[in-house]
């Protein structure tokens, strides 16, 4: 099996003051009980994992609004799944086709809380990506609702009855180029058979390389790499 | 991974 992540929190709520080592014994013996019902070619995920911490930093001078131009290249394995992923993350209700383009506006902002990277030898205060302001202009007019997302709370966008949370993140930002690593849970209305106010969670990884180029006119660009995973839940 | 799926992205200043 190819296990990225394996999370079991276990429940000890008989109200007692349970001693640490008894407490992680426990732990460990529910945790070997619940890996024997783990169906073959699948792995647990606790979907009551909370939201991660901090935010993706990007270079200073991404600050202010950029378009995007997004072209998938790509699609491997279950399609039904990375549509279903390419979805939720923005893509909106336009088909799903490898080789399509589609053009938004993204912009860069001072996050909640600043914080700083390395850069020749200088701390400089790092930008964050406005989520809402991209996820809404991606959408255009076929979004599903109101786009909301508290940078003081960055790891949770909440698109319409759907949450989008970061549960980890890895990012690194350095001369050679930016990006990073996300795990993020996607909460909706199951929708289809299963209907009503049924609420599936599925996960999906992204991640995001960029690095600085220069167009053929000789204006600065960037220039990114995406790779979208989906896992069995 | 039940699936990947890969896309370019650029950035211009508009």
């Amino acid at each position: 099996w190819e296990v990225e992540r394996l999370v079991f929190r276990v429940p000890l709520d008989d109200g007692a003051p349970v001693p640490d080592a008894v407490t992680r014994r426990q732990s460990c013996s529910t945790a070997i009980a619940a890996l024997a019902w783990v169906p073959h070619c699948a792995f647990a995920f606790d979907v009551s994992v909370g939201a991660a911490t901090g935010d993706v930093l990007y270079p200073a001078s991404l600050v202010g609004e950029w378009r995007c131009e997004r072209v998938l290249t790509a699609v491997e394995g279950d399609q039904t799944a990375a549509e279903g992923a390419w979805r939720a993350l923005g893509g909106g209700t336009t088909p799903f086709v490898a080789g399509r383009a589609e053009t938004y506006e993204t912009r860069f902002v001072a996050p909640a809380a600043a914080a700083t990277y390395r850069f020749e030898g200088r701390d400089v205060a790092g930008v964050v990506l406005d989520r809402a302001f991209e996820l809404g202009k991606r959408r255009g007019a076929g979004g599903r609702g109101a786009v909301s997302w508290d940078p003081r709370a960055p790891s949770i966008l909440r698109d319409g009855d759907a949450t989008l949370t970061v549960v980890s993140r890895t990012s690194e930002i350095s001369e050679a180029g930016f990006g990073f690593d996300e795990l993020v849970r996607v909460d909706a209305a199951a929708g289809g058979l299963i209907g009503g106010a049924a609420r599936v969670s599925r996960l999906v990884r992204c991640k995001r390389r960029f690095r600085r180029a220069f167009a053929k006119d000789g204006r600065r660009v960037v220039e990114g790499l995406e790779i979208v995973k989906t896992y069995r839940v | 991974p039940t699936s990947s799926a890969k896309s370019t992205l650029r950035f211009e200043r508009p």
